[in-house]
């Protein structure tokens, strides 16, 4: 553990917080993507099972369950309890172009060919792109509130700061895991656009609104 | 050198 791994662990916490305290207070999902949220939990899920076969911390088995138990209670606020705030005329993002090639990708392109090895590449894989129908429902819609903003930069900001975990981990333990860093890299990328527009508009306390 | 298939982190 180091300092930027557990920023970048409080910055996650930071997002689902946020987003679950948006739907809450506000009662209402409005802006939020179901199918990323879906495509969250299924990550969490594939990625997590070894809570029963691999004992890491207590620290580890605390945030674990925390984000599997947030990530289900998020679905069931959106397509359950405030089903009817849920905009999902915009959220029309096709999943199976993603879940298809990460599924084929985790197949061939993981450290071994075992179910939980292939479990977990899959999660790593899908983490990646697992934003996608929530950054194009705001392109679609044109805009996002403040605090669907603050989410997303939270979200945004946890992998980056993994990022300089794993530059910090190849100097000090000559630890390095490619698929994690190849993903990792390839996730804060597509948050580029989005950080941009973050700190030029919402952070000067416009809303974020995309030129239309 | 990597250290195999040990996922310590979240």
């Amino acid at each position: 553990m180091n300092v930027f791994r557990l920023a970048g662990d409080m910055s996650h916490l930071l997002a689902i917080i946020i987003l679950l305290l948006k739907i809450w207070k506000t009662r209402s999902c409005a802006g939020i993507s179901g199918r990323s949220q879906l495509l969250f939990a299924l990550t969490y899920t594939a990625r997590y099972l070894d809570l029963v076969t691999n004992w890491v911390s207590l620290y580890n088995t605390v945030m674990k369950v925390f984000f599997i138990a947030t990530s289900y209670a998020t679905i069931y606020l959106m397509y359950l309890k405030f089903k009817a705030t849920y905009d999902s005329n915009h959220d029309t993002f096709r999943v199976e172009f993603l879940l298809l090639p990460v599924t084929i990708l985790a197949l061939v392109l993981n450290h071994e060919f075992s179910f939980m090895e292939i479990l977990w590449t899959f999660s790593i894989y899908l983490e990646a792109v697992a934003i996608l129908p929530q950054l194009f429902m705001v392109s679609k819609t044109g805009e996002a509130e403040s605090i669907t903003s603050h989410y997303l930069f939270a979200l945004g900001s946890y992998r980056l700061l993994y990022i300089f975990n794993w530059i910090w981990r190849y100097y000090t333990e000559e630890y390095y895991d490619l698929i994690a860093i190849i993903a990792g890299v390839v996730q804060t990328v597509l948050y580029c656009d989005f950080f941009y527009l973050y700190f030029t508009k919402v952070l000067k306390g416009k809303k974020l609104q995309l030129p239309a | 050198s990597e250290v195999e298939t040990n996922h310590d982190e979240l």
